[in-house]
C-alpha cells in the first residue's frame, strides 16, 4: 500500500460521501444523473463478488463494504425516497450504448475466461465509462451546482491517483495489470475537459456553467 | 490462460 493508493481511496470514498451528503442536506437529486450512480453499484457489485472467495485484507473487505453500501443507498436516495427530485427528462443518456460494448469487450479481452473473472473485467471497463451519463447530463443542462462538481473532482482525483499508484507498483513490485491500467488511463481522459473547468471557474468561486 | 494480478485494489 503506497501513498498514492491510500489517497485514491480516501478521495474516491469522499467523493462518494460528498454525494450522498448534497443528496441528504438538499432532500434532492436534482442534477444528478441517476444512470451514472445504477452503473457505480453494478460496477462494485460485478468487481467485488471476491468478496465471497478470497480474503485480501481487513481494509480491503471494509472498504468494498463501505463502497457497496454508499452505492445502493445513493440509488435508493435518487429512485425512491427523493425521486421527486430527480431530473429524470436530463438523464437521457442511452444506457445499452456503454453495457452492450462493454459487455462484448469483457468476454473477448480478460485475464482468464471464468465467470468471476469476466464479472471482475466487466466491472472495470464499465467504471471507466460509468461517469459519462453524468458529464452528459452537465453538458445538456449546461450547468453544474458546485457541490456537484466537488464530487466530480473527488471522482477523477481518485483514477488520476491510481494512475500514480500503478506507475509506483510497476517500478517497486514489478506489479502491472494491463486490463485495469488501460481502463483507468481511459477513465481519467474523460475527467480531463471537466478539470480544467473545475479549475478555471469552480475554484475561482463560479458556478460551473457550459458557454 | 492465466489469471492476472492479485486483486488487492479497489
Amino acid at each position: 500500500m503506497n501513498i498514492f493508493r491510500i489517497l485514491g481511496d480516501v478521495s474516491h470514498l469522499l467523493a462518494m460521501i460528498i454525494l450522498l451528503v448534497k443528496i441528504w442536506r438538499s432532500k434532492s437529486c436534482a442534477g444528478i444523473s441517476g444512470k451514472s450512480q445504477i452503473l457505480f453499484a453494478l460496477v462494485f457489485t460485478t468487481r467485488y463478488l471476491d468478496l465471497f472467495t478470497i480474503f485480501i485484507s481487513v481494509y480491503n473487505t471494509v472498504m468494498k463494504v463501505i463502497f457497496l453500501v454508499c452505492a445502493y443507498i445513493t440509488v435508493y436516495m435518487i429512485y425512491m425516497k427523493f425521486h421527486k427530485t430527480f431530473d429524470r427528462e436530463h438523464d437521457s443518456f442511452r444506457l445499452e450504448f456503454l453495457l452492450v460494448p462493454v459487455t462484448g469487450l469483457s468476454f473477448l479481452e480478460n485475464h482468464s475466461f471464468t465467470p468471476l473473472e469476466i464479472l471482475w473485467t466487466f466491472s472495470i471497463y464499465l467504471e471507466s465509462v460509468a461517469i459519462l451519463p453524468q458529464l452528459f447530463m452537465i453538458s445538456k443542462t449546461g450547468e453544474a451546482e458546485t457541490i456537484t462538481t466537488h464530487y466530480l473532482f473527488f471522482l477523477g482525483l481518485y483514477r488520476a491517483l491510481y494512475l500514480a499508484n500503478w506507475i509506483w507498483r510497476y517500478h517497486t513490485e514489478n506489479f502491472y495489470d494491463q486490463i485495469a491500467v488501460v481502463s483507468g488511463v481511459v477513465q481519467t481522459i474523460f475527467y480531463c475537459d471537466f478539470f480544467y473547468l473545475y479549475v478555471t471557474k469552480v475554484l475561482k468561486g463560479k458556478k460551473l456553467s457550459l458557454p | 490462460e492465466t489469471e492476472g494480478p492479485v486483486k488487492d485494489e479497489l
